[in-house]
């Protein structure tokens, strides 16, 4: 696991963080249910909890799907290329790039469609960031930085606990174990040395 | 565009998927330092997004394959697990390739991916 510089963290003693969708989205309640189970993955292993608010300008974490240029000095690329991006702590920014063809839910594994891609795994990742978490080298973690077309990958992996507990410490009701779920498809490419 | 589910895809999209932001750069499998490629700075610009190149020209990348690049490459390698030639292989390019997230790999010349850690090799111990 690795950090931002600077490690940057929430300040201690932050027990809630609030979430907001960008009212301009409209987003449904299946797709805001994906970020729901997005933040979970991470409350599940560490102290954090996450609340959704109505409040977007007063929200911890804004997020929002954008195209091209949208005025943080990182615009999206279009159709695959760059998925999403997010902003080390206390920043809050998460963005995705609102081209993708992204499934909400149902196996992703079985689209018909080559540049499917899973937007809860996607939000796992960048909560990751969010939460001060940088990319990792390890393949199987959540942090690492690359994900293919209809591939889910939604559980923490051990390297992405140890690195949110050295940040947050660990929920108590943490059981320390959890499944590494990963599915591979479209992509040949994963004979790469481990 | 939010599909609920997969099989809410249509079918005539299935046929027509646009291709990947960055499948032109399959083109570059198999280049070679010391030469000069047509639309290499684009992946100089890659490199240099995700913090593999610190430091962009005052102008334009050329189209060299440099020094710079073949560093820039060892140290993606290294970050990916890949086999640490400094060449644009096969499988070097199917990782480039691949959807990613925006977020640099090295951030202000620092990373704690594989190619910030501590090398082994360099290991040196003193006997008590």
């Amino acid at each position: 696991y690795a950090f931002f510089p600077g490690k940057p963290r929430w300040p201690a003693g932050t027990r809630t963080l609030t979430y907001a969708f960008d009212p301009n989205e409209n987003l449904d309640d299946a797709t805001k249910q994906v970020f729901a189970n997005a933040f979970n993955q991470w409350s599940k292993v560490t102290t954090i909890t996450f609340t959704e608010t109505t409040s977007y300008r007063s929200a911890d974490i804004k997020i929002g799907f954008y195209s091209g240029d949208h005025g943080d000095g990182e615009p999206f690329d279009g159709v695959l290329g760059t998925l999403a991006h997010a902003f080390s702590p206390t920043d809050g920014r998460f963005h995705l790039d609102k081209s993708e063809d992204w499934v909400v839910n149902g196996d992703v594994r079985e689209s018909s469609l080559s540049n499917a891609i899973d937007l809860e795994s996607v939000a796992v990742h960048e909560i990751g960031h969010v939460l001060g978490l940088g990319h990792s080298s390890v393949e199987e973690a959540i942090m690492y930085p690359t994900i293919s077309s209809r591939t889910r990958k939604v559980e923490l992996e051990e390297d992405d606990i140890k690195g949110i507990q050295e940040l947050y410490g660990s929920n108590p009701n943490f059981n320390g174990t959890t499944t590494a779920t990963t599915s591979r498809d479209r992509d040949s490419s994963y004979g790469g040395r481990r | 565009r939010l599909f609920p589910n997969p099989s809410e895809i249509p079918t005539w999209m299935t046929n027509h998927a646009p291709p990947g932001a960055w499948d032109g750069y399959r083109n570059f499998t198999g280049c070679t330092r010391g030469k000069t490629y047509d639309g290499l700075s684009k992946l100089k610009n890659y490199f240099q997004h995700f913090g593999y190149i610190p430091n962009a020209p005052p102008l334009n990348f050329t189209d060299d394959f440099d020094d710079a690049l073949e560093s820039a490459v060892r140290a993606y390698q290294k970050n990916f697990n890949l086999n640490i030639t400094g060449e644009l292989d096969d499988a070097t390019i199917n990782y480039i390739v691949k959807p990613r997230c925006g977020v640099a790999d090295i951030i202000n010349g620092t990373t704690s991916m594989n190619s910030g850690k501590f090398n082994d090799t360099n290991l040196h111990t003193v006997a008590h």
